[in-house]
């Protein structure tokens, strides 16, 4: 049995929106910890983890681990039918074929539920240890968000250097090249808009932008980003979900041939 | 521009 109850449904609407793009089919695995996914786009060159603890839920009932397979395009298109203030709760049973998502309208005057066909996916759990990165960037979310998205109408890819000038990101394409920097700054009030760098070497890796513009539909979940760096290791694109958890995206480096 | 990387060759399958 289970039953997971979240009183701000937006959030599960908008981490929806933001991986089903990048994954067709995901297992969301449910566990006493929470609510989690690991999955991969179908090229296997990024792979999303998603975790929704369950102290995040109003009311959290998860009797045994289950996985249940889910096609997020339909997942999505149900979960469009709730409002953004509704109450979203999941309800399965252990072994069945189908989930439940019951809408309830704030005020308690709509009541709506939806049944999901489950599906078997056989996916492959990486292991992902934990790292010591050459650099952690944290910046307003909207900022990274519009850096990918002005990157990208010059070139492909992304050069992401981190040195103690800062954070410096650089296209090139047939019209030109571009270069952004990012300093660090922390002297604003908001710690929300500052953009803070902590390096223990310098690096400098390529990324596809594709990838990286498909992250940021995340941007909404949080107002910050922050952004992991190594040499020899995926990028993590890491939105924080308020009191709940978050969402990271790996994104395997361009190899220098 | 060099070759894109993937996933299996940074992290191994539990």
């Amino acid at each position: 049995m289970l039953e997971l109850r979240l009183v701000q449904g937006s959030l599960l609407k908008k981490v929806i929106e933001a991986i089903k793009d990048l994954v067709t089919d995901a297992n969301f695995d449910c566990s006493a910890t929470g609510l989690s996914l690991q999955a991969m786009d179908s090229s296997h060159v990024a792979l999303v983890a998603l975790l929704l603890r369950s102290e995040g839920f109003e009311h959290y009932r998860c009797d045994r681990n289950i996985s249940m397979g889910m096609n997020l395009n339909n997942m999505s298109k149900m979960l469009k039918c709730a409002g953004n203030d509704d109450i979203i709760t999941i309800k399965g049973d252990d072994g069945g074929d189908t989930i439940t998502f019951m809408f309830e309208s704030p005020n308690q005057d709509k009541i709506s539920d939806f049944e999901m066909k489950l599906m078997d996916i056989d996916s492959e759990h990486l292991g992902i240890p934990e790292a010591e990165y050459h650099a952690i960037v944290k910046m307003p979310s909207s900022e990274f968000s519009r850096i990918c998205k002005d990157l990208s109408s010059i070139g492909d890819t992304v050069v992401i250097s981190v040195t103690k000038e800062g954070v410096k990101f650089t296209t090139r394409g047939d019209i030109g090249t571009a270069n952004i920097v990012c300093r660090q700054n922390k002297t604003i009030d908001k710690p929300d808009e500052a953009t803070i760098i902590e390096m223990n070497e310098p690096v400098s890796l390529t990324f596809a932008l594709r990838y990286l513009n498909s992250f940021t539909k995340a941007t909404s979940l949080s107002e910050s980003v922050t952004i992991s760096l190594s040499s020899d290791l995926p990028v993590v694109i890491e939105y924080k979900i308020a009191d709940m958890g978050y969402i990271r995206f790996y994104l395997a480096p361009k190899i220098e041939d | 521009k060099g070759s894109q990387g993937r996933m299996e060759s940074f992290f191994k399958p539990m």
